[in-house]
């Protein structure tokens, strides 16, 4: 265990108790600035964190990211530590970041799906789904990327629960995906909603279930085209960006389809670094590097959101 | 753990939409235990799918006598999950 988060080994995969161990670090360091809230426990019982990086105020306008919704993508979790460590960092020393929690909060999930996260390290570095059991069925669990109830069921899901995009028997079936669902209602102040997943570059925003175009599909257009930038003006990563359904396929029941649907206007998806060698096990080498060029991009979202309040 | 020696994952390149629906009833054939990684969308673009070793012969075969392109992405799935773990247990160390 790393003796603190100045020594913790940013540029390799952890275990999920590692990177359980390194937010109670984070929050023993840092303790007017992150604290960690448990949002629910998922189905095998394993708690659910998230960290909330707040200067204060009551409900303030906020911030969601989360990384690894997705259990086999293993650079979004190793990068939302690494952007946990980055905010604790920059504040009070980068204006931005400053700005930015002076009148927000950030809640950022870095391990949204423990039960796949854990199953992937000990038994299948491919599992993608959760771990939840389905009556009548041999295979075993939900793409929690598929449960939101968002045009949920509906053509880019699969109803086979044998599927890497089973459905689930109804929306938010999965207590990993209610349990975001009941702390945005909950905390109703919710400005930005960030869910990052790998691989393939692209950056995306609602909708998955519908060829409609978001009403606000203008401004999230130009958004995306400004944080993409910002992307590639470190390494020159280039990513597309647009709608989920013009950009890769129909997807129903998606996270960002739900919370725009919400309400919340900023929602973006994310999915990370490669762009065809390594896929899902991108090279350990190429975590911090990929999470640099995306905090530019989350850091130009974040900003957007803070100048354009609604 | 579960084994992936010899899987392989094939990017596939299909041209036109008929290209791209023959991909597509991959994905229904679950004898082949597929796992696509980037799923078919729309010609031209990539389609990314790990392949067991038992379904290569087949899935090889199939791709080519539909005239569909591909290349070996990853050549052997394990191995990457070796240096991987081999990795991760020098920075334990």
């Amino acid at each position: 265990r790393a003796t603190s988060t100045d020594t913790f080994n940013y540029a390799t995969y952890h275990t999920l108790e590692e990177i359980y161990d390194f937010i109670d670090q984070l929050v023993a360091e840092h303790p007017q600035l992150v604290s960690k809230i448990q949002i629910g426990n998922t189905y095998e019982g394993r708690p659910i964190y998230v960290l909330k990086f707040s200067t204060g105020g009551n409900n303030r306008p906020a911030i969601w990211i989360d990384t690894g919704i997705h259990s086999r993508e293993w650079v979004t979790q190793a990068s939302g530590v690494w952007f946990a460590k980055k905010i604790t960092e920059d504040y009070g020393q980068d204006p931005t970041v400053t700005s930015i929690l002076d009148n927000l909060d950030v809640f950022l999930e870095i391990v949204t799906n423990p039960d796949g996260f854990a199953f992937t390290h000990s038994q299948n570095r491919m599992w993608r789904k959760t771990r939840s059991r389905t009556s009548g069925s041999f295979c075993i669990g939900v793409d929690p990327n598929r449960n939101w109830d968002a045009g949920f069921g509906k053509a880019g899901a699969s109803s086979n629960p044998c599927s890497d995009t089973y459905h689930g028997k109804t929306a938010n079936s999965e207590v990993e995906v209610k349990s975001i669902v009941d702390f945005v209602k909950n905390h109703g102040n919710i400005k930005a909603f960030i869910s990052i997943h790998s691989y393939s570059q692209l950056l995306l925003y609602p909708y998955g279930y519908t060829s409609e175009p978001a009403p606000d599909q203008k401004e999230l257009h130009q958004v995306a085209k400004s944080a993409v930038t910002a992307l590639a003006s470190l390494y020159g990563t280039k990513y597309q960006y647009g709608s989920i359904i013009d950009t890769i396929y129909q997807a129903s029941g998606s996270t960002v389809d739900w919370t725009y649907n919400q309400g919340i206007k900023y929602s973006f998806t994310f999915e990370l670094r490669d762009t065809g060698r390594y896929g899902f096990l991108l090279p350990a080498s190429q975590i911090i590097p990929t999470a640099q060029e995306t905090w530019l991009a989350l850091l130009t979202i974040m900003e957007h959101t803070q100048t354009h309040p609604y | 753990s579960e084994d992936f020696v010899g899987h392989q994952v094939l990017r596939i390149s299909a041209a036109n939409e008929a290209q791209v629906q023959k991909v597509a009833e991959l994905q229904d054939l679950e004898h082949l235990q597929l796992d696509f990684w980037r799923g078919p969308a729309r010609p031209g673009s990539p389609i990314d799918v790990r392949v067991p070793f038992p379904s290569i012969q087949a899935v090889k075969i199939f791709l080519e006598a539909h005239g569909i392109g591909y290349e070996i992405m990853i050549e052997d799935v394990q191995t990457l999950l070796d240096e991987e773990q081999e990795q991760m247990s020098a920075f334990r160390a």
